[in-house]
């Protein structure tokens, strides 16, 4: 059974803060680069499929191996100006642990998802013409 | 039911929302006034729930200071009606399908046309502080997500994916303001009165010089206009009354600086009275030397000329004032402080079209002698016509004296001259 608190609540310890896992290993770094959008390329060029416009509940797909991880390698590390070798260096690495935006680089913004419905239900009787 | 067709998205105008996905997907809100709300269940354990919405409402405004777009926070109304909801969370987050990492890597996200969320593993600051991550800086990121705009890699860009830490305080750039322009159009807008502000000083010889500021004024703001920077002063409009103390708080007429070697006088125009600002204690006169109070009636302080005014601006090479209305204009000398002979005349007349047919005719909204640019401006609507100067002339001597160059769009030559919205206008 839960434990009940002060009321002010002063005694309660606060939680642990949690640390994003740090991208070490080439696994990580296959799904940061599903995950933002550089495992993507022109339709054609061998890539992986496209990562769908929305949000994934399971987490991004493995990612891009062989030669199209080199290229999105290669692509991520130009646009961060880092020596385009299209291996997993270190600078590649800790250019990947910075702090950053959880919107991909290179599509749109994440598809909108509400918590609410964005378009209210339709009022009751017929619908409007309009539509 | 037709009102909720407007959250239907539809491409800026004129362009089809199939170009819009070809232009990178990128869509943009159909509406210019968006609402937005810090969730309730969404407020961060870091700052105090005042502090968080300041720093939106800044984030929010900083946007409409340069797009056609205004932002209002909507504390009330029904949640499915809000544009933009904005929420701090933990790991597993405001029932979002992405969930935070804690500290380090992803520290927010935004979903177009929708929320934001910023993770509250991270060690958020407010403005004022130059440690942790500037939630101002990934306020107005995000919120340009949401707007549309995707990551660039542009260095000085605030859509650069990776959090730069401090710097110099951060503004929205040429290009990050082309970019929102791509999608929502640059503003436009007429003005009541422009004018530049002329300051005596002193150089470090000891010779007497002079400086000019630019101010552009609208209903009750101003902006002050960096002509060197071709963008409003950051942080601006500001109301009239936090920089013009004693003057009208808005829709002001006319503004003229009678400048010659004996006189040095500033005076405010509405309706039909005037008031002259001392430009050494910032402030305007309460009375003149006579004891007269101000503001005075323009009949009485300007015989012959009427009111209330469109507009005026003075002539410093003939010390005459030109005031403007409906389709007259009436020449005042001020050394013999009498409207000329000949006046008045139409505008069509002593400002003659040099295109035909490319004439404001009558009812200008301002006139204005700009030193940035050596030229009489004619303000209506929101397009202007230069006045022929004495260079034009030499230039091309058969231009008419006082000739007007054919109509341009004020924005393609005042740029960035945006509103925000009335409950940021004091931020």
């Amino acid at each position: 059974e839960a434990l009940f608190h002060s009321r002010d609540r002063s005694d309660l310890a606060p939680s642990p803060l949690r640390r994003a896992t740090p991208i070490a290993d080439l696994l990580a770094a296959q799904r940061f680069l599903s995950k933002y959008g550089w495992a993507e390329g022109p339709p054609g060029a061998g890539f992986a499929a496209p990562v769908p416009r929305g949000p994934r509940r399971d987490g991004p797909p493995e990612g891009p191996r062989g030669a199209a991880l080199a290229e999105a390698l290669r692509r991520f590390q130009k646009v961060n100006a880092l020596p385009a070798s299209g291996r997993l260096d270190a600078a590649t690495l800790a250019a990947m642990n910075r702090p950053r935006c959880g919107v991909p680089d290179t599509r749109p913004p994440l598809q909108a998802v509400s918590t609410a419905p964005r378009t209210p239900p339709p009022p009751p009787g017929p619908r409007p013409k309009a539509r | 039911p037709k009102r909720f067709l407007h959250t239907l998205l539809r491409a800026p105008a004129g362009r089809q929302p199939e170009d819009a996905a070809q232009a990178g997907g990128a869509q943009a809100f159909a509406k210019r006034t968006l609402s937005w709300r810090l969730v309730g269940e969404g407020y961060s354990r870091q700052l105090s729930a005042e502090e968080q919405r300041h720093v939106f409402r800044l984030a929010f405004r900083m946007w409409s200071e340069v797009t056609p777009l205004t932002f209002r926070e909507d504390l009330a109304g029904p949640g499915a009606m809000v544009d933009i909801k904005l929420g701090f969370g933990r790991g597993r987050h405001l029932g979002c399908p992405r969930v935070f990492d804690g500290v380090g890597q992803e520290f927010a996200h935004a979903w177009r046309l929708g929320d934001i969320h910023f993770d509250d593993d991270e060690h958020f600051t407010p403005p004022t502080s130059n440690r942790g991550i500037s939630l101002l800086k990934v306020a107005v990121h995000e919120i340009g997500h949401v707007l549309g705009l995707p990551h660039s890699y542009r260095a000085g860009s605030i859509m650069q994916p990776n959090y730069l830490p401090r710097g110099p305080a951060f503004e929205l750039d040429w290009s990050d303001r082309k970019a929102i322009q791509r999608l929502y159009g640059s503003c436009a807008g007429s003005f009541d009165t422009a004018f530049d502000w002329i300051r005596q000083e002193r150089n470090p010889h000891g010779d007497a010089t002079a400086r000019f500021s630019t101010y552009l004024f609208r209903n009750s703001w101003y902006w002050l206009y960096e002509n060197r920077n071709n963008r409003t002063r950051y942080g601006d409009p500001l109301p009239i009354l936090t920089g013009w103390r004693g003057v009208p708080a808005q829709n002001i007429d006319a503004f003229v600086h009678i400048w010659t070697w004996r006189r040095d006088e500033r005076y405010f125009f509405k309706g039909n009275r005037y008031w002259r600002y001392d430009s050494d204690r910032d402030q305007a006169y309460t009375e003149d030397e006579q004891g007269h109070g101000y503001p005075r009636l323009i009949s009485e302080g300007f015989p012959g000329i009427p009111s209330p005014l469109d507009t005026a601006f003075y002539d410093r090479r003939k010390q005459l004032i030109y005031f403007f209305k409906g389709s007259w204009v009436f020449a005042f000398d001020v050394n013999r402080n009498q409207v000329l002979g000949s006046s008045p005349k139409k505008m069509t007349e002593v400002f003659p079209a040099i295109e035909p047919r490319n004439h404001p005719l009558r009812s200008l909204d301002a006139a204005y002698y700009s030193y940035a640019h050596r030229a009489v401006f004619l303000f209506k609507g929101s397009t202007y016509w230069r006045v022929a100067s004495a260079e034009d002339r030499q230039r091309r001597p058969g231009l008419p004296p006082n000739g007007l160059f054919p109509r341009q769009p004020i924005s393609e030559k005042w740029f960035d001259v945006c509103d925000v919205h009335t409950s940021t206008l004091t931020m």
